[in-house]
């Protein structure tokens, strides 16, 4: 519905959002920058590579909130208390809200736009793994199904980033306010179907809980001397476990 | 703790005006 319904906040939301394209191009050229060194040391792992491609979209993640609306009125301190507590929900809400709007079923589409098929996803992965693949392919059934679209993706990811519940903020009650405000113009967005407006933050239940299940995952890999350092990834996981 | 957080602090530090 664009044109008069759409709600101001919407469109600023929308504003925000980082062009999928040079997304693409900017993360396609960073890992192969970043292969071809590897292949050099012959250290190369599809671990590895994901992990990468992971840590990229972190960083866009950041680069995002940090020019966003709202976010950037915020003092660093509490930008970085947000940030910590929902990295891991906005990450899996990026896989996922791609798959929804640009996706082909039966296949997994990457941020660098490669498609790879879930034949070649292997079934010893892992129990953990293995779930969060067919939880995370439920979840994208269910958005699809509702039809979400960028608009809503757009107002979910300030949702997630102002979360309220955070400890410690220093402006808790903008943040509190912000949240109120997304939530509304979320609603006006949905044309107040209220149907529709539950399951969509019913999803977002589901959506916290596939992110612990990640963060867990990555913990456990890490722990085993998997993942690679320095970098934001590595920061967010330690952060968490501190 | 602190240097832990010495990446993220450092992105959203950054000064766009430089």
């Amino acid at each position: 519905p664009q044109g008069p319904k759409m709600p101001q906040l919407v469109t600023e939301f929308l504003l925000c959002d980082p062009d999928e394209l040079q997304l693409q191009t900017k993360i396609s050229a960073r890992l192969q920058q970043e292969q071809t060194s590897w292949r050099k040391h012959g250290n190369t792992s599809t671990f590895r590579l994901l992990c990468l491609m992971a840590d990229q979209t972190l960083l866009s993640i950041v680069e995002w909130a940090r020019t966003s609306i709202f976010f950037r009125q915020l003092k660093v301190s509490d930008q970085m208390k947000l940030l910590y507590s929902c990295w891991s929900e906005l990450l899996i809400l990026d896989i996922i809200s791609r798959q929804v709007l640009y996706g082909k079923e039966g296949s997994l589409l990457l941020v660098t736009g490669e498609e790879v098929h879930f034949s070649n996803i292997p079934f010893h992965a892992g129990p953990t793994l293995y779930s969060l693949i067919q939880r995370g392919l439920k979840l994208v059934e269910k958005l699809h199904i509702l039809k979400v679209d960028r608009q809503e993706f757009a107002c979910v990811k300030f949702l997630i980033l102002f979360n309220p519940d955070v400890k410690d903020l220093e402006e808790h009650q903008f943040v509190e306010r912000v949240h109120e405000q997304a939530k509304g113009a979320l609603l006006e967005y949905t044309l107040c179907n209220l149907g529709h407006f539950t399951h969509l933050l019913l999803c977002l239940s589901e959506l916290r809980s596939l992110s612990t299940l990640a963060e867990d995952y990555l913990c456990c890999r890490n722990l085993s001397g998997e993942m690679p350092c320095n970098n934001l990834l590595i920061e967010m996981l330690h952060a968490k476990s501190a | 703790k602190k240097k832990d957080n010495a990446l993220l602090r450092y992105l959203l530090d950054k000064d766009d005006t430089v």
